[in-house]
This record gives structure tokens, C-alpha cells and sequence, in this order.
């Protein structure tokens, strides 16, 4: 809130970062200049403007001494760090605690999230993973953002310039929040002494400055180190950490005249200080050119059969097709496949690894080329095709029966039924003239049957009607018999009798006596 | 190590100082 509404919410500019890749990685400038205060005191100060062609892959944030400096709280001099990552140009970066050595800010290195200060509302410098170059202040979801990450990110103190104005007095509103506070950072801002910064110009090359000094007595204020800066067509600048911290390193070397006294006080000593700006070679796409290349000035030269940009893939990758395998060495064709790129079968008669294999397919049989199987033609069969279909099969693999009557052969590719002697088929002349002989006879009787009337029913339907007819009569019999021994067996078991008064029979007188007689009864 | 002479650290041009005044807060932003 502490931003000009003319801003609104940006808070940040950014800038594409310059690509030139053809370039040198920087251009290292020593100036001397006369300074007039605002007292009109002239002074002579000397720096460095440096200009980074490449600023993506060629500038890095370090920590002090090497990764992992800042969560030990270590101290380094600038030379000493430059040398880990063989800085062509180095200079010290942020702010830290000079008492515990604790680095302050924010802190991405190479990527990786170094120190999170949770939107601390301090002049940042960073680039992001696309290679935009951000100046300005950052929210925490900024630092955080993986869409397009920061891979390098360091906080200052006073945003310089801001779109090629000077943004000093915007700066100590936003950075301090209490503007009865702001007398000790009014001297900051004020003080003469040396002065480090960064910045970009307007085609996106990377600015870095330096300038020797003590405080209070030589040096900049940040005033001049901005006007210095826009005089220079600079756009954007922050203020990094100066006094006896400002150290400027070239080529391994110290370049720059410290103001802080070594001990005993006779001479001057860089100090030990906290994250650094390395400027180096330019680096790969990845780093390490996938393992498969040697990184040059920023560019992968690619062992042999690896492709560029980033000696990820095989030169062959998309050309073997289905049928190989791309090595550095080219297409390792599959079995049954030759030729450059794998887009030929095996020639006829040849077969397996590199087709190397010769076929031993026999009567016309076609050659896998993968295995080298043969595929007989109708009437064959064997490994190798040799053997003829045996007697009784016929057809592909001889896996069909021949249908023919009486044995009789039959063409072992067509099946169709031979019913002469078919001298080829290695049969027995004696078995050929039972073959004929029978056939002849068959086909007279067909002949003899298709002439003659038909019965009304047939051998069989006779047969059924009288096999029916004597069951019926039998079981008559049968009935007949069982019915008679029933009668017998009544008639024994009705032995009484009864006796009735006749009057006469045959003639016998009327008185008569009774006489015993015998009268059925049924 | 002996060979570098280190510094004094004798020039910190610090921008919050307690030393100067009142302790100062940074402001934050989430």
C-alpha cells in the first residue's frame, strides 16, 4: 500500500533476458569518474560495470563457500566461493547478520529454495526458470510459484530504478513502515561509500556495478549509484550490500579496493561475506549434457549417436521404427528385419539376427524370417518341407483324411480321390486293382438300384411289420394258456356237491327213490 | 589460512541499525 497508485498492484517489472548466445559471456568495464555531491564536491570514484550477454545460463546466486553455506551461517571471501563454481566475474551479493553470519532475505541458488523470508518487502533480484529477469518487490507466493519457478533470486535493499527513473524515494516508503523510522535508513540511502548493484538495460543484459569506497569518506550514495546507473541506460536496478562487504572479483582475482582494515590495520582485506553473483561459463541444457556430451560455451557437443540440444536421445530414436532398437552405434534391427532404419523384411532365403541365417525350406515351402520356420505348401510337411503327405492325408501340414472308398488314394495337396493307378503315389499295383475293381462294381450297382422300381416300403419296414405281427401272436398264445390253467385249477377247487330229486330221468317210474346223480355246476 | 588476512570489519553499512534508533520491522506480504 506504500506503492504509487500508479503502479497499482505490480509491484515487479520484469524483462526478458537477453540471448545472445554468440557473444562473449560478459564484458568486464572499469570506470573512474568524477562525482559531484550535492555541495558541489567533485571526487574521483572507480568501479565496475559489468554486462552479462547470456544471463540465464550464465549467472548464478551462490551460497558462501558452496551449497549449503547459508544454513551453517558461514562467511567466505568472494574468491573463495568464485573458485567452486569457476566464476569468470564475482561479487558479493546479500545482506547478512555480521554478527552470526546468518544470510538475510530471499535465497534461490541454482534453483533450489535456499531461504524463504516469507514476502519480506525488501528490493529483489531474480530470474525466473524461462529466463525473465524480476526486479522489484516479491509476495511469498511469487518466491513460491512453480509454474515458472525462480532458479535464481537474491533481496537488496532500495529498488534504484524503475523503468529507467530513479525509484529511491518510492523505495524508502515501501521498504520501511513507519516513516518517523526512517532516519537511520535516510543515512543509508544517503552515506557515501561503496556501493554494489544489479540491473538490466533495455535489451535484457544483465548489469552489475561496483564501486569502491569507505563510508563517509569515499564511494557513492545511492543517488549517484542510481543516476550513474540510468545514465548508463540502465532500467531497473536494486541496491545489494556495500561498505567494507562490497567486493568485486576477476577471474579468481581480487579487483576491487576493500575498505575494511586486515589486522594489524596497515593494509586493506576483503571480508568474508555471505551469497555471492557468480558470472561463468555458460551452462548446459541439462548441466551435464545428459551424461552423453561436454558442455562449450553454454552449447552440448554430443558424443557420437546422441542428439543436441541436450544429448537426451539417440539420433536414431524416431527412425528404427517397430522393428529396432536405436544404439549409439545406429538401428539394432529385430530378428527378421534389415536395412538402415529396420524397414525391411529379410530377403527370400534368408532369415533371424541380421538375416544372416540361410532357409532350408525344400518343394517350395516360404521361411519365416524371424525364426526361420518353413510353411509347406499343400502336400508336404517336416521341418523342412521334405517329406511328402502320408498315405491317407493330404492338404496344408497333411492335416486332413482322405475321403476316398476302398482305400483308394487321394491327391495329397488337393485331396481329390485317385481311383487308378497313380504311379507317383508309390502304391502296390495288386491294391490299385482292388481299388478299381471294387469301384467299378460300386458303381454298377448304383446304376442297377437308380434303374429299378422302388419298393412301396422298404427291407426294413417289412422287417418291422413282421416282427410285430409274431409278437402279437405269441402273446395270444400266451393269453390263452394262462386263461385255460385257471380253469382247471377252478374246477379242483369246487369238490361239493348237491343232490336234487329227479323225477325221472331216462324214463324211471314217478315214486321213484331217490338215486344219487351228479349235476355241474359252473 | 594464514596466508589470508581477514578483515576487520570495521566499514558495515547496514540499513536497519539498532544501534541508530528505534529497531526497525520489514513489512511482509503473503
Amino acid at each position: 500500500d506504500c506503492q504509487p497508485v500508479a503502479h497499482g498492484t505490480v509491484t515487479h517489472e520484469t524483462q526478458a533476458a537477453s540471448k545472445h548466445s554468440n557473444s562473449p559471456v560478459l564484458e568486464s568495464n572499469i570506470f573512474i569518474s568524477d562525482i559531484t555531491d550535492d555541495s558541489g564536491t567533485h571526487r574521483w570514484v572507480s568501479g565496475h560495470i559489468t554486462e552479462v550477454h547470456d544471463p540465464l545460463r550464465s549467472v548464478s546466486v551462490l551460497e558462501p563457500g558452496g551449497p549449503g553455506g547459508c544454513a551453517h551461517n558461514h562467511r567466505e571471501l568472494v574468491e573463495v566461493t568464485a573458485k567452486t563454481r569457476k566464476c569468470l566475474v564475482a561479487q558479493n551479493g546479500g545482506y547478512f547478520d555480521t554478527h552470526t553470519g546468518q544470510c538475510l532475505g530471499n535465497i534461490i541458488s541454482d534453483g533450489k529454495l535456499v531461504r524463504n523470508s516469507g514476502g519480506i518487502q525488501n528490493a529483489q533480484f531474480g530470474i525466473r526458470k524461462d529466463g525473465t529477469l524480476v526486479f522489484g518487490y516479491l509476495s511469498e507466493d511469487d518466491i513460491l510459484d512453480q509454474e515458472n519457478p525462480f532458479v535464481q533470486l537474491i533481496s537488496g535493499v532500495v529498488w534504484l530504478l524503475r523503468k529507467g527513473e530513479i525509484y529511491i524515494n518510492e523505495s524508502i516508503q515501501a521498504e520501511c513502515d513507519k516513516t518517523q523510522e526512517t532516519g537511520n535508513f535516510r543515512h543509508f540511502v544517503d552515506v557515501i561509500s561503496a556501493r554494489t548493484a544489479v540491473g538490466h538495460d533495455k535489451e535484457g543484459k544483465l548489469i552489475l556495478f561496483h564501486v569502491d569506497g569507505q563510508t563517509d569518506v569515499r564511494g557513492m550514495n545511492l543517488w549517484q549509484v542510481a543516476k550513474f546507473l540510468k545514465d548508463q541506460n540502465v532500467m531497473n536496478a536494486i541496491n545489494l550490500d556495500g561498505g567494507g562487504s562490497a567486493t568485486y572479483v576477476l577471474n579468481g582475482s581480487l579487483a576491487s579496493y576493500p575498505s575494511d582494515h586486515c589486522n594489524p590495520s596497515k593494509w586493506r582485506c576483503p571480508r568474508a561475506i555471505s551469497t555471492v553473483l557468480c558470472i561463468h561459463e555458460r551452462l548446459c541444457q541439462p548441466e551435464d549434457c545428459s551424461g552423453h556430451g561436454r558442455c562449450v560455451e553454454g552449447q552440448c557437443v554430443c558424443q557420437h549417436g546422441w542428439s543436441t540440444p541436450g544429448c537426451a536421445n539417440l539420433t536414431c530414436q524416431a527412425e528404427c521404427g517397430e522393428h529396432g532398437i536405436c544404439t549409439e552405434n545406429g538401428c539394432v534391427c529385430d530378428a527378421g528385419w534389415m536395412g538402415l532404419y529396420c524397414s525391411q523384411v529379410c530377403t527370400a532365403g534368408l532369415y533371424g539376427d541380421g538375416c544372416n541365417q540361410t532357409c532350408t525350406c525344400a518343394n517350395g515351402g516360404s521361411c519365416d524370417p524371424v525364426h526361420g520356420r518353413c510353411t509347406c505348401p499343400a502336400g508336404f510337411h517336416g521341418d523342412s518341407c521334405e517329406q511328402e503327405c502320408p498315405i491317407g492325408f493330404y492338404g496344408l501340414n497333411c492335416k486332413q483324411l482322405c475321403q476316398c472308398q476302398d482305400m483308394c488314394p487321394c491327391d495329397a495337396a488337393t485331396g481329390s480321390c485317385n481311383t487308378t493307378y497313380q504311379g507317383e503315389r508309390n502304391i502296390s499295383l495288386h491294391r490299385a486293382g482292388h481299388c478299381l475293381a471294387t469301384q467299378m462294381w460300386r458303381e454298377w450297382r448304383q446304376e442297377e438300384e437308380a434303374q429299378a422300381p422302388r419298393p412301396y416300403l422298404s427291407e426294413q419296414s417289412w422287417l418291422v411289420v413282421c416282427s410285430i405281427l409274431a409278437t402279437s401272436l405269441l402273446a395270444s398264445l400266451t393269453g390263452n394258456l394262462i386263461q385255460t390253467c385257471r380253469k382247471c385249477k377252478a374246477r379242483r377247487q369246487r369238490a361239493d356237491y348237491s343232490y336234487l330229486p329227479l323225477g325221472e330221468i331216462n324214463g324211471a317210474t314217478e315214486r321213484g327213490e331217490m338215486k344219487s346223480g351228479k349235476v355241474l355246476f359252473q | 589460512c594464514k596466508d589470508i588476512r581477514h578483515s576487520s570489519d570495521d566499514d558495515l553499512l547496514l540499513p536497519y541499525t539498532k544501534s541508530h534508533g528505534p529497531s526497525h520491522s520489514h513489512r511482509y506480504v503473503r
